[in-house]
């Protein structure tokens, strides 16, 4: 098991989760459908602010490391919020009421949105 | 990713997917992990989406992406969404929508609306190997009726194929990875031989939340990469969660 690649006997008696590999249980949040979409993310977004900025400067970081000019991601503030009219509804709203909640530029949070789409290279 | 449904012997469907993400971009030495997992798992979080004071569906995601990539309507269908990497992939989709091309459907927006809007198993199947897409992915989809099961291959524009569960055939479970179910996977990224290799020994008669676990637990399966563990039933309405961690030895991927 101590060499590559470190695949091992299955494993049993795991659940319910605890030991090493167990790093903790997943909040619940509630997302009322009924509110405007610019409204319904707000609370949670409260919550993770911080982490939420982590990863976001994290892309940034790596953009700049792509492209070390920092045009990428001047071209990703300038660009991308001008796109989010164009996204379907109601998720242009959503993606909105995040950027405000978590006070990060409107185009970064769109690039955390779309970073799927982007990394199936 | 890994993701898999099954059928126990009493005809009950289990739905279960690892969560990886973070490949290349940025391992932390010191600590032997990749920096944008650990950063993802203080924003996992359950969501449970209602309207009229009632559930719609749950979902398990990051705070901040308002797109789904694991999800559960109750009572009707399970969805897990899985990277399939491709060169003609999303980057293509993303450089074409921005010049005016919109056509295709942003992935995770896709599946978000999926499982806001489809009635049955059979509605979101339609969708989800017909709609035109953004990004190459596989879709893994459990009904809530013996043999409602399918992985669903699709390119940006068309879908590959839909593969299904059939208990007659003695294919009881089916299993996704990032490859092809078709072609063999990278030898360097073998999660499904012994993923499968799990599910066989545990058997058909032994399923539950428990014994999924326990396979998504097994390096490789289990990886540097896994940020999530999550296990739906269908029929029960119930949606688990757990942050992952994998400690030295672990495959990178």
């Amino acid at each position: 098991q101590d060499v590559p690649p470190y695949t091992e006997d299955c494993r049993s008696g795991t659940y319910p989760p605890s030991g090493p590999t167990y790093k903790g249980p997943v909040p619940w949040y509630t997302v009322n459908l009924d509110q405007a979409p610019y409204e319904r993310w707000q609370s949670m977004i409260k919550d993770k602010k911080e982490p939420l900025n982590d990863v976001i400067q994290h892309i940034k970081k790596l953009a700049n490391f792509v492209i070390p000019s920092g045009k990428l991601i001047v071209l990703v503030d300038a660009l991308l919020p001008g796109l989010i009219g164009k996204l379907p509804y109601p998720f242009g709203e959503e993606i909105k009421g995040v950027a405000d909640a978590a006070e990060t530029p409107l185009g970064e949070i769109l690039l955390f949105n779309i970073f799927y789409e982007v990394f199936t290279v | 990713c890994t993701s898999v449904v099954a059928e126990d012997s009493s005809g009950k469907l289990y739905h279960a997917r690892n969560l990886d993400f973070g490949l290349f971009l940025g391992w932390d030495v010191k600590n032997s992990s990749w920096m944008i997992t650990e950063l993802l798992r203080p924003l996992v979080v359950n969501v449970n989406f209602v309207r009229n004071n009632k559930t719609v569906f749950m979902s398990t995601s990051f705070a901040g992406y308002v797109g789904m990539l694991t999800g559960m309507k109750p009572g009707i269908f399970t969805l897990t969404m899985n990277e399939r990497f491709s060169l003609d992939g999303g980057y293509i989709g993303v450089i074409e929508w921005i010049l005016g091309d919109r056509d295709g459907s942003w992935m995770s927006f896709l599946t978000r609306s999926v499982l806001e809007n489809a009635t049955s198993y059979d509605e979101a199947k339609a969708l989800l190997s017909k709609t035109q897409i953004l990004a190459p992915a596989y879709f893994i989809l459990g009904g809530n009726k013996s043999g409602d099961a399918c992985v669903i291959t699709r390119s940006r524009k068309s879908c590959l194929d839909i593969w299904e569960l059939d208990t007659k055939d003695d294919r009881w479970y089916v299993l996704e990875t990032n490859y092809d179910h078709w072609k063999p996977p990278l030898p360097i990224d073998n999660r499904r031989d012994p993923a499968k290799k799990c599910m066989n020994r545990t058997g058909q008669k032994n399923i539950s939340f428990t014994t999924m676990y326990d396979v998504l637990s097994t390096k490789p399966v289990l990886n540097k990469l896994t940020t999530y563990t999550a296990l739906m039933s269908v029929s029960d309405g119930k949606l688990e969660a757990y942050l992952r961690d994998c400690p030295d030895p672990c495959v990178p991927w």
